[in-house]
Formats: C-alpha cells, sequence, structure tokens
C-alpha cells in the first residue's frame, strides 16, 4: 500500500484538485484507493459531492478514536473512498498539544487499499504534519510562480524535521506541476528552476490550466466523469500512468 | 483612518496581491498607507523585495510588546509602509491561548496613516481573528469557482462570533472579484450568485485575470511600477478609485 500525502502550505495550488483526480484516475485503473481529507475547509467532499454537514463521523472521530475508518468511510465510487472532513477538525489544528501521530496510529490498522491519498490544508500546522507523519510518500503539487519557490525551502525544513523526529522512512517522492500555462515564461521559467534544484522529482506530466477542472466540483464530479476528453482529464490520465510507472 | 482586513480562508485567490496593489494604488494617491503582514509565509514582505528573514524585528515583537510599530516598519517608498512578518509568528497561530486582542492593542497608538491594510493567512485561526479583531472593515477578495461560495459562509459565521464577541463594530464593507474571466461561463455564474446574496457589497471593479500581476512579485515590485499599462494596473487603479469614493 502507497500512502502519499499531497502538501503545500502556499493556498491555492492545486492540493484538493489532485488528490480528488489521482484518486479517481487510480481507482479507474482498478486500484483501491482512500481519499483522507485532513483540511478542516472540507473541500475534498464538498468537491465530490458529499453532504459534508450531514454527516455523522468524520476523520475528527477516527483521530479521537470514537469511531473505526470502516465506520466512518464514505464510499465515492468503485475502487474509490473518502474520510470525510468537518469544521471541528480545526480545533486540532489550533492546539499544539495534539499528539502528531494521531493520524499514523488511526490507519496503522487500514489494509484493503492500494493507495492512501491525503488532502492537507494550507499551512504546516498539526493536521498536516499528522499527515507527513502517517504517510510514506510525499507529492508537492507547486504553481510555477514566484512564491513557489520561497514555499518549498519552508517545507523541505518542516519534512527534515518531521523525518528526523516521528517519520524518517518519508520521503518526497514527486513533485507535480498544477496550473501550467507554457505560454506563460514565468511558468516556464520557475518550472526551469525547480528542475535544477529537484532534477528527479518532478513528474513529466504537467497539469496545464484548464477550466474543466474548476467546473467539476461544481457539479460534485472527478474530472473523469465531468470531461473525460478535456486537457485535465488527459493530463491526470497521463499523472497516474507515471505513478504507477513508479510503483513497479 | 480606515483599518481594513483582507481575508478569506480559502487559499490562493489573490489576498496579498489584492493588500500589495491597493496598498501602492492608494500609497500614489498621497495616502498614507501601513501593510500589516498576518502571514507567517510572510509573502507580503517577499513580493516587496524585503528581505524578511535578515529582519531584525517583526510584527510578532509588536505583538509582545518587544518593540513599538515605529522601530518595526520597514519603509517601502513615499507614503507606503510595511510591519513585516516572519516564519516565527506561526507560533502564534498554533496556540489558542494567544488573545485576540494582540494586535489591536499594538495597532491602538498608530495615527500617522490614513489606511492600515492587513494580509491574512489562509485560516481563520488566532492571526485572521486578531486581524477582524483590529480591523474596522473587512474586504474579501474571492475568485469566482465553485468553492468560493461555500467558504464565503464559513467566513460570515467567524465574523458573527467576532463581532459579538470583542469587535462590534466590524463590518464587511468589500467584495473583491479577483483573477475574472469573463470568458469563463463559471467566474460569471458564481459572480452572479455572490451579486445575489450581497448585492451592495461587490466592487464594481473586477480584477481579471493578468499575468503581470504573478509577475511583478519576481522583481519585487508592485504592478503600478513592474506594468503601469497593464490589465492588472489599470483594474488595481480603478479599485483605489472606488475605495476612496467609499470613504467619502
Ligand atoms: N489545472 C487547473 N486549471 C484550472 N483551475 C484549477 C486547476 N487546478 C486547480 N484549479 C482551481 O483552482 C482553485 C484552487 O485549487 P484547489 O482548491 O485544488 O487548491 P488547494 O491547493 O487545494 O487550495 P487550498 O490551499 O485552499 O486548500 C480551485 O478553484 C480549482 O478548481
Ligand atoms: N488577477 C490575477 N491574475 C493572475 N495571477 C494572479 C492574480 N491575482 C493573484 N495572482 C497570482 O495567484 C497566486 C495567488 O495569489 P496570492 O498569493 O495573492 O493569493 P493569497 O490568497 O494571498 O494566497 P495564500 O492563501 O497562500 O495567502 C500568486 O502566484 C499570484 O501572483
Ligand atoms: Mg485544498
Ligand atoms: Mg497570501
Amino acid at each position: 500500500m502507497r500512502a502519499i500525502a499531497v502538501i503545500n502550505q502556499k493556498g491555492g495550488v492545486g492540493k484538493t484538485t489532485t488528490t480528488l483526480n489521482i484518486g479517481a484516475g487510480l481507482a479507474r485503473e482498478k486500484r483501491r484507493v482512500l481519499l483522507v481529507d485532513m483540511d478542516p475547509q472540507a473541500h475534498l467532499g464538498h468537491s465530490l459531492g458529499v453532504p459534508v454537514h450531514e454527516l455523522r463521523r468524520t476523520v475528527l472521530d477516527v483521530l479521537e478514536s470514537k469511531a473505526s475508518v470502516a465506520e466512518t468511510v464514505v464510499n465515492i465510487k468503485p475502487n474509490l473512498d473518502l474520510l470525510p472532513s468537518s469544521q471541528s477538525l480545526a480545533a486540532a489544528d489550533q492546539s499544539p498539544a495534539a499528539k502528531k501521530t494521531l493520524l499514523r496510529d488511526a490507519l496503522a490498522s487500514v489494509q484493503d487499499y492500494d493507495f492512501l491519498l491525503l488532502d492537507c490544508p494550507p499551512n504546516l500546522g498539526v493536521l498536516s504534519v499528522n499527515a507527513m507523519v502517517a504517510a510514506r510518500e510525499i507529492f508537492i503539487p507547486l504553481q510555477a510562480e514566484f512564491l513557489a519557490l520561497q514555499s518549498m525551502s519552508r517545507l523541505l525544513q518542516t519534512l527534515k524535521e518531521v523525518c528526523a523526529d516521528l517519520n524518517p522512512g518519508v520521503a518526497i517522492t514527486g513533485i507535480i506541476a498544477t496550473r501550467f500555462s507554457k505560454q506563460k515564461k514565468l511558468n516556464r521559467e520557475v518550472l526551469k528552476n525547480i528542475q535544477g534544484y529537484f532534477p528527479n522529482l518532478l513528474f513529466e506530466t504537467r497539469i496545464r490550466e484548464n477550466v474543466s477542472l474548476a467546473e467539476a466540483p461544481s457539479f460534485g464530479q472527478d474530472i473523469f466523469d465531468y470531461r473525460p476528453r478535456s486537457n485535465g482529464a488527459q493530463d491526470y490520465r497521463n499523472l497516474c500512468r507515471e505513478i504507477l510507472k513508479q510503483g513497479d
């Protein structure tokens, strides 16, 4: 089982869009996928049309050992389950005393999946650290703009601290260029920088800017159900192929 | 003096870009402006070319009463000062015990400005609440996409709690449509929704998607210095005119 946290403290770079569409793409390739929403805004659930406010149990109950993963998951479609979040998770983000190993312990007994994908909030607080401790791999969605490089160094620093302290085995295994327009000089230049700094980590597939990706959540659908022939669907399909090749 | 917090817990909607360019636009109209960076990622400072890591004092020292505002501000250009942030501010975000009135008390004696503009991190934690308590007005930058409406209801709820508790005078006085493309049906439809819910709050000026706005921070410049004839400069200039008209 591959356990991957999708992290970048910079806001709006495509963490949720990437977690959702990689998950849906892998499920179409017959891999069993569990999406875990660690963002109190619960955008992963909203974007999949799950009535998050009405759920009796969420990931917080699992973290507090009040419910098991199996009792809490919501089935989205064949091979794709979601461990939903809720606003009440925000309280955990604000309590430094919260243990960094809660999620790792909660997921320890989970076996029936091929992939665990953890969506994170736009910060490096307790919830993101929990995801770093529970995962074995880190994917970093990155928008090739000025502030991208600045956030990377901060993220690497935090990851080093987490590694040393609680999860020596975790490693960055992929950087994903998101919202990419090759016509934008800024995108091309920043990407060249990223390739220079992290030569083997950048996936070949660039996720192009594509409005279908922003529209799909309004219908509670992933990109493959919403517009299977769009650039967004092609790019995430290609990305899934690369991810599966990594695992061989 | 107008004290305005620029808030939206949704990441990447243009909070920093808006705070920076409204600030620079108002300074060009000879208003004295203090920008306050309440985001530990310190993107406001980075985007203005301020060497944030090397500063001896930041907004955290002011919050902890270790330094005055006057000793800590960095002058950016005529009429434009910055109270810079730093990574160490993140600790405050994670301690629920931190008082919500720290910023209000720290700014209480500040008088030599016409505008205070507070940039916030992408969450509704302690730092954003401090900004809501210190401000008298709230501007909400909003990207007209699916998740925008969902975050609005959450923001309004938090604002109501803050009002009742610590700052009854604060009110939303502007919603700014950012990264807007009128060719995108999604943008047009969501904006129609926003207009329906908040008829008098949406500024006439829409900030169009414009790559110059994403490029300017790499040069440490505001949009007026970087590309004065770009769509981005025109839009923020028009927005500043509307803001000044409000104050009459
Ligand atoms: N490749 C793309 N092309 C066009 N729009 C995109 C693309 N990827 C994401 N978006 C849109 O950009 C916005 C931000 O994406 P998303 O919410 O996935 O980012 P995030 O990093 O999860 O944000 P947050 O930091 O708030 O959690 C959303 O409205 C989404 O629909
Ligand atoms: N109108 C626009 N046109 C094109 N790019 C824009 C526009 N506004 C902002 N951007 C770019 O979008 C990205 C996000 O903007 P910005 O950092 O200002 O958002 P934010 O809400 O402050 O993000 P965060 O939630 O991380 O604090 C930046 O790379 C910025 O340069
Ligand atoms: Mg997200
Ligand atoms: Mg910002």
